[in-house]
């Protein structure tokens, strides 16, 4: 998280701000719930108390305006800015502006959702500056999120209880949801939801997040999957890459997404059955393309299937056994990819480096060997 | 993709948000005859503040977040 500055927060406890004017976006009852939702994301987890006026001056002010609306600051038009608030302090300071050239909804994704980009700008009320933490509310860019599930990010409560110390009043028998964290993709523990290839890319898949490893790269590049696919789903199963599709396909539960560079390929979402998984199949664990031979093995439980991907069938005589084809593999495997000729499979917190054409076990690695920890 | 190859609607759109989000001064004088262009140093600025790779010029990646949408407030602390 980063600040403003010291100097940059309010003294005072209970603040009060006033809705100006509305967007034609959304009923009146929608944009004053979102407002007031808005801005308890941040009184939950500090001392802060905010009180509604309808007439006067209030410490946040907040209006709907386009273009040039008096704070030598103008808007842009549909998408790119979509709002902008000022640091604590008299006269604008703390006031936020919403650009009504978008299109700001209740809760769909059809357009931007109000709550969202109003907490975020409240953060900015209250003195947090932008957050370089790919997940956090006060990450510059705007990424969809469920307004219903929606619990404060813990680099956000860092940073707001770093300013304002934390909410003194809350009911210690309470229990709040855990503050989602963004994953430290060099803790040796963790278990990644899928590993894929694509277009010489490595990319591993934990929660909402992924991380882009290049072959040039110092660090693999972290951000939310849905900044880099907005209609992929989030805590995937499986991920694997068809070459000669130029195609990356995600799993998750019965249903699988598809697409080319950052574009969604049509007529996906499909389900399982379409890849030649019998009803029976709720889900799978892990997806391997080998290149070789073409097919795509499908990890479910503790066995395997074979697809062919040339003819769009399932292989005679599977499920198999995994510890009957991978020596050494005794436990559920958890994501699978292939990289210079060799298969690796994770199990756990650990990588199994196999060739896939002898089933021969050359190492065991751990899961970060690849993320250049 | 090299800044050369960027078409030069892109090159203005990168400069404007480097100025906006980024406080990307005009570039005037010998300082750009010198080492790295204020421009390319900002660039590597951005891309490090949002965890893109870091190349100091104008590639895909660095394009496609500058497109997104976002907050109007400026990512280094040009308020204050």
């Amino acid at each position: 998280f980063s600040i403003f500055g010291n100097n940059f927060k309010w003294q005072k406890r209970s603040l009060t701000y006033r809705i100006e004017n509305y967007t034609p976006d959304m009923s009146v009852a929608e944009v004053d719930y979102s407002i007031d939702k808005a801005l308890q994301v941040w009184a939950k987890v500090t001392p802060l108390k905010f009180q509604r006026i309808y007439s006067g001056i209030a410490d946040i002010m907040i209006s709907f305006v386009r273009w040039e609306h008096g704070d030598y600051n103008s808007f842009d038009g549909p998408g790119k800015t979509l709002a902008h608030a000022f640091a604590p302090g008299d006269g604008l300071g703390g006031d936020a502006h919403f650009d009504d050239d978008e299109f700001f909804t209740f809760r769909s994704n059809r357009g931007v959702v109000l709550f969202i980009v109003a907490a975020h700008e409240f953060g900015h009320s209250l003195g947090l500056a932008h957050s370089s933490v790919p997940g956090a509310l006060m990450y510059p860019t705007y990424s969809y999120r469920n307004p219903d599930t929606f619990v404060l990010p813990q680099d956000d409560v860092r940073g707001i209880q770093y300013l304002y110390g934390s909410n003194s009043r809350k009911d210690p028998s309470v229990d709040d949801p855990k503050p989602p964290t963004t994953p430290d993709v060099c803790d040796s523990t963790m278990v990644l939801d899928a590993v894929t290839t694509h277009r010489g890319e490595i990319i591993f898949f934990k929660d909402s997040f992924l991380w882009r490893s290049y072959p040039q790269s110092q660090t693999p590049q972290q951000s939310l999957i849905r900044s880099l696919w907005p209609s992929a789903p989030v805590d995937i199963d499986a991920a694997y890459e068809n070459r000669q599709l130029d195609t990356v396909f995600l799993f998750k539960g019965r249903k699988v997404w598809a697409f080319t560079g950052n574009q969604p390929v049509r007529g996906y979402p499909k389900t399982l059955t379409a890849f030649g998984l019998p009803k029976a199949v709720r889900k799978v664990d892990a997806a391997l393309h080998d290149v070789n031979s073409g097919k795509t093995l499908f990890f479910v439980g503790n066995s395997y299937f074979s697809y062919d991907e040339s003819r769009k069938t399932m292989e005679q005589g599977y499920p198999r056994l995994v510890n009957q084809a991978f020596t050494g593999l005794t436990r559920r495997v958890t994501a699978a990819f292939q990289h210079k000729g060799f298969t690796y499979i994770y199990s756990g917190p650990y990588m199994y480096e196999y060739d896939l054409g002898t089933g021969t076990l050359h190492r065991v690695l751990r899961n970060s060997y690849f993320l250049r920890c | 993709v090299p800044l050369s190859e960027v078409s030069m609607e892109d090159e203005s759109f990168a400069k404007n948000y480097l100025k906006k989000f980024f406080n990307l001064t005009e570039e005037e004088g010998p300082a750009v005859r010198r080492g790295i262009s204020p421009l390319n140093k900002k660039l590597a600025e951005m891309q490090r503040f949002f965890g893109l790779k870091i190349t100091g010029s104008l590639d895909a990646d660095t394009l496609a977040m500058m497109k997104k949408p976002r907050c109007g407030v400026p990512d280094e602390q040009v308020a204050r």
